[in-house]
């Protein structure tokens, strides 16, 4: 059986937000090193890649493998009804019908316990190879969120080039056009606020911005968010959770006519 | 630049 606590309901609240425009059902394959989801959008240029660690929870128990299937939309309708500071469980059973949420309030003694019946979902998995991207970047993960709607005012995609005078996101649409230039950055005092850029050979290529604000839902998870990027392969947009969780999209780029 | 790939031409379906 699966039980696994979370302190925060909030984190789960979070991550499902970001998700949800993207995917609407989706398997929680949960086994003994967490809970993992991987799940493509309907056009399949887009891919969502989520882990939560065991360690992320507290205690975690998963004593085999179990997938739930379930309806986004669904859990969102349960995920409201927690506040934000809810301790929050999950529970199945080895081969469920339903998965069983439970919030608890910290400060007072209500406990709300909610079902949500499970689907059965046949997902194709893709396989993600290890990749050495030729540009990392790790930028605050607002700027990002701002760049990416100030552009989409202009323009349905975005360039990004990285070089090693920075990294410019561009765009030109039917009124003009715009760009955004940034340069590796350290903030002492406010680490949160650095750019770095990692490069090892200069990129450039085109992105949906539709799908991009789209992953930027997931901004309120992490501070920072870091872009991975190759020649011809799919951009990685990642934002790193506490222990080692993460909330990963991945975006293949446009390509000339 | 107008046609998105799809993404299973770079990952491979397992």
């Amino acid at each position: 059986m699966l039980e696994a606590r979370l302190e925060q309901a909030n984190l789960l609240k979070k991550v499902v937000d970001a998700i949800k425009d993207l995917v609407q059902d989706c398997n929680f394959d949960c086994n003994d090193s967490g809970i993992a989801l991987q799940a493509m959008d309907n056009s399949h240029v887009a891919l969502v890649s989520m882990m939560l660690k065991s360690e992320s929870f507290s205690p975690f128990r998963c004593d085999r493998n179990i997938a739930l299937g379930i309806n986004l939309t669904s859990l969102t309708k349960v995920l409201r009804c927690a506040a934000n500071e809810d301790i929050l469980t999950l529970k199945a059973e080895d081969a469920p019908d339903v998965v069983n949420l439970v919030f608890e309030s910290a400060e007072s003694d209500r406990l709300s316990e909610y079902d949500i019946k499970l689907m059965d979902i046949d997902q194709e998995h893709l396989g993600i190879p290890e990749t050495e991207y030729a540009a990392t970047i790790s930028m605050p993960s607002a700027e990002f969120q701002k760049i990416c709607r100030d552009l989409m005012a202009l323009s349905e995609s975005v360039s990004i080039e990285c070089t090693k005078e920075g990294v410019k996101f561009a765009c030109s649409g039917d009124i003009g056009s715009g760009s955004v230039t940034l340069r590796s950055h350290t903030n002492v005092e406010k680490p949160q606020l650095n750019v770095e850029i990692d490069l090892s050979e200069p990129v450039a290529l085109t992105f949906s911005l539709k799908y991009l604000v789209n992953f930027c839902k997931a901004s309120g998870l992490s501070e920072q968010v870091r872009l991975c990027l190759s020649n011809e392969v799919p951009l990685l947009v990642e934002y790193a959770l506490s222990n080692n969780s993460y909330l990963r999209f991945y975006l293949a780029p446009k390509i000339g006519d | 630049y107008s046609q998105q790939l799809a993404l299973e031409l770079y990952f491979y379906l397992s």
